[in-house]
């Protein structure tokens, strides 16, 4: 079985968020993951 | 032993599903190390189909399943329970010692894999800007989604388009048409034009959309893709906060979803039975597919108990549309938090 997440996050610095507001993996393609971890921030 | 005379019928229910155990794992393991001396050497598997797929495609592997879910729903005595769950867990990978029951309290192998674990088996991230994983397993994809007909690459050399494995977003009034605008250096549409698209011609067509107001942040649209095995944790949870608005169910085939079957079927995840959770979240668009497959093929959704999948059918017409539900009161759905459970997968 596979889940597949599709989502809208943001994409460039912006003013008002300061330099946190890139949507960023924190895992990469052949990790394990499991629930609850972080997939990106 | 029953007085009918059955002596050995539960014997050789359980014989034949320990040969079959021992031959799914010579073959994962066989698999797995292929895999890992390509991955060894740097290379990156190709999509190429086989006849093994073409055959595939006669099977009633629905059929197959249920059969299979049939099977794996037989009850053990009490005293065979933990031999047969340590015999699975042992094959796929399991942490026995998460299981939130004793062994022997798992009557079928079927209830034993949608087990729950013990609390704090899964710690949540609970930043409010971290979009936590749904499942256990591995992540086969990641990465933005650009361009016209936005695509997800099930294996080097073969891409399949996200609307098809979503389906058209019926929320479109959830959108404010202010929301909702293209890349600076495209024409924008007038306010009428952008009612009559859809969502996805919008967001597909240019993923990359912005607020009227210059200080929000232009937003990209993003994808994961997470294979569970069949040793893994098998229920479903929410990534984030969220409101869910819509539920997709698409009767499907049930082809496997291993990795072999990634390189040699194409069109896999969206020719495959699923169900599309669609909604919003603080950062706006959210869609979860859970994808079934023949030896998990329902799918099971806590927020709708009555939902069934992998039901029998006389015909199967892929061109079908999805039965669609949207979750009252509309507009605002189901509210999610994260961490919550979803839902599951079902062996069969």
């Amino acid at each position: 079985s596979t889940v597949v997440l599709v989502f809208q996050a943001p994409t460039i610095k912006s003013p008002n968020r300061g330099d946190n507001s890139n949507f960023r993996f924190c895992i990469k393609r052949g990790d394990k993951i499991r629930v609850g971890e972080g997939l990106g921030r | 032993n029953n007085s009918q005379g059955n002596t050995f019928l539960l014997p050789g229910a359980t014989l034949a599903t320990l040969l079959m155990l021992g031959a799914l794992h010579a073959r994962r393991m066989y698999d797995d190390r292929k895999v890992e001396e390509a991955r060894e050497k740097g290379i990156e598997i190709e999509f190429k189909p086989d006849a093994k797929a073409s055959f595939l495609r006669l099977l009633p592997l629905r059929s197959i399943s249920r059969i299979w879910g049939f099977m794996t729903s037989v009850e053990y005595p009490v005293w065979m329970r933990p031999y047969v769950y340590k015999a699975w867990a042992r094959a796929f990978h399991s942490n026995l010692e998460e299981a939130a029951l004793p062994l022997g309290e798992y009557a079928s192998l079927r209830e034993f894999f949608v087990r729950t674990l013990k609390q704090g088996s899964r710690p949540i991230d609970h930043d409010p800007h971290c979009l936590v994983s749904p499942v256990d397993g591995i992540v086969l994809r990641v990465g933005e989604l650009k361009g016209v007909g936005a695509k997800i690459e099930q294996v080097k050399g073969f891409s399949y388009s996200v609307s098809s494995l979503l389906g058209s977003s019926s929320f479109l009034p959830m959108i404010e048409e202010g929301d909702m605008h293209e890349q600076s250096g495209e024409q924008e549409s007038t306010p009428t034009e952008k009612t009559k698209k859809s969502w996805w011609s919008i967001s597909l067509a240019s993923p990359r959309v912005r607020d009227t107001a210059t200080t929000r942040p232009v937003k990209g649209l993003y994808y994961c893709v997470i294979y569970l095995k069949p040793g893994d944790y098998h229920r479903i949870h929410s990534p984030v906060d969220w409101n869910v608005l819509v539920r997709r169910h698409f009767s499907g085939r049930l082809f496997p979803l291993n990795e072999r079957a990634t390189r040699t079927i194409r069109n896999l995840y969206f020719e495959n039975e699923r169900v599309v959770l669609e909604g919003m979240w603080q950062e706006g668009y959210l869609a979860m597919a859970a994808v079934g497959a023949t030896n998990i093929g329902s799918i099971e959704l806590v927020i709708e108990p009555e939902l069934r999948t992998n039901q029998p059918r006389k015909k199967l017409l892929h061109s079908e549309p999805p039965e669609e539900r949207v979750y009252e009161p509309q507009g605002v759905g189901m509210m999610l938090k994260k961490g919550d459970e979803v839902g599951a997968f079902n062996m069969g």
